[in-house]
């Protein structure tokens, strides 16, 4: 259910916030 | 015109062991992850610094995507506010997200990430603005009632003040309630940056590998 997330964990799965690519090729 | 002198430090690695101190890295470490610097600062200009069009490249492997998070990560390493990153700046911002850094320091981080205005505290709108951008890049569609019932759900459970905004101390509490809400401010990569970029060695100004 969509609703039951919370919404500060939806945006921390933004790739913008997701600073492993940068050790990635 | 030019310094002969071979034996001095590349620009931004001057002093590592300074670097070492401050941070929580070692100064293998710090010598490595400058190889990572070099790389990303050398993409489009190679001019030892990181611009936010290297910095985006990097992150996304194209130089194309507007993201509101790439620029607040970006403004958030520039503590210089120059609109670069120098080897110094990327390399203080990195150590916060180091498995062994203060949890502190994460929450401290991640709270100045999401209070986007720099108000001192997360509004509702802010929220808001950070789900709809999430959900435009990943390209999930959720009705604004949707994406309404979870903002309010979530400010029920993190507003414990209930005056309509998430100041530091009700961030501290939520993120400690759930962990996994940080689990983007730890970087398993920064463990093993001497192993992904052994090359530092033949640089290298220490003998502590």
């Amino acid at each position: 259910q969509p609703t039951s997330m919370n919404a500060f964990k939806l945006i921390s799965m933004s790739k913008g916030l997701n600073l492993e690519n940068l050790f990635e090729d | 015109c030019c310094d002969a002198d071979s034996s001095k430090q590349p620009r931004g690695l001057e002093n590592p062991q300074v670097l070492a101190t401050e941070t929580v890295f070692s100064v293998s470490e710090i010598e490595a992850l400058y190889e990572l610097f070099k790389k990303i600062s050398s993409a489009v200009i190679d001019d030892g610094l990181i611009n936010k069009e290297e910095f985006q490249l990097a992150l996304f492997k194209t130089n194309k995507k507007e993201s509101l998070f790439a620029d607040r990560v970006f403004d958030l390493f520039d503590t210089k506010h120059n609109g670069i990153l120098d080897f110094e700046e990327f390399a203080r911002a990195l150590s916060v997200f180091h498995p062994n850094a203060p949890i502190d320091d994460k929450i401290q981080f991640s709270f100045q990430l999401y209070d986007l205005k720099q108000q001192g505290f997360i509004e509702r709108q802010e929220v808001k603005q950070m789900v709809v951008a999430t959900l435009a890049e990943s390209g999930m569609n959720l009705s604004d009632d949707v994406i309404e019932s979870i903002i309010d759900k979530t400010f029920e459970e993190a507003d414990t003040k209930h005056d309509g905004k998430i100041d530091k101390e009700e961030w501290r509490n939520l993120v400690l309630r759930h962990p996994s809400l940080l689990k983007n401010m730890t970087l398993q990569y920064l463990k093993d940056i001497t192993t992904t970029f052994p090359s530092f060695v033949f640089h290298s100004q220490v003998d502590d590998t």
